[in-house]
């Protein structure tokens, strides 16, 4: 474990706390995707299938609890929740589930690191969580007041995936053997995506401005 | 041989 991937993890977990806090204290979802946070229940569900199976230590597998815990929770929050799944605006969040979902399994299909249940499942984690977040990206453009903690949430995604970026060139030039071609590439085209986002969440904070995105 | 440790990443 290096310093970018535990601060990788600690942000990931940051952005999950800031959610619940927004849901749960405020009670409110409004601005949330349900499409992306339905897309990480999944994500967690098929990549952390080797949990009871595969003993890492004890940090991976409580870290695999909490975000298999908090995504299906998120889900049950805003679909269930009295008070919550009013806030959710579902004529804006318009995104199709399969139109993400089919492309990623078919991809795991054709490439996967071993023909196997668990690794097909694996591979399709990945790149799921890849472009699980374009739904998010979607409705924020279409939010014409996005407040703080929706702002800090993808902010903190986009952050934990560009520290796993540099955990991936730390462990390349420090351990041997150590190459993942799949997690590399859907690692890099997944922290592109935050990109435009980054652009105009500094802007806003420069400018002490509220942040919008362009339509 | 030692098993690699396989998708130690969360």
């Amino acid at each position: 474990m290096n310093i970018f991937r535990l601060a990788g993890d600690m942000t990931h977990l940051a952005s999950v706390l800031v959610l619940l806090l927004k849901i749960h204290t405020i009670k409110s979802c409004a601005g949330i995707s349900l499409k992306t946070q339905e897309l990480y229940a999944l994500v967690f569900a098929t990549r952390y299938l080797d949990i009871f199976t595969d003993f890492i230590s004890l940090y991976n597998t409580t870290m695999k609890l909490i975000f298999l815990g908090s995504s299906f929770s998120i889900v049950w929050y805003i679909r269930n929740h009295k008070i919550v799944s009013r806030s959710y605006d579902k004529s804006q969040d318009t995104f199709r589930h399969y139109f993400l979902i089919i492309p990623c399994l078919l991809l795991a299909l054709l490439v996967n690191e071993k023909f196997t249940f668990k690794e097909v499942m694996w591979a399709f984690s990945i790149y799921l969580e890849a472009v699980a977040i374009l739904p998010q990206l979607v409705l924020l453009q279409r939010t014409r007041n996005i407040d703080n903690l929706t702002g800090q949430y993808v902010f903190l995604l986009g952050a934990y995936r560009a520290l796993y970026i540099l955990n991936w060139i730390y462990r390349y030039f420090t351990e041997t053997h150590y190459v993942h071609w799949i997690t590399w590439v859907s690692g890099l085209v997944q922290t592109l995506l935050y990109a435009d986002f980054f652009y105009y969440y500094f802007e806003s904070w420069k400018n002490n401005k509220k942040l919008q995105l362009p339509a | 041989l030692l098993e690699e440790k396989h998708h130690d990443e969360l």
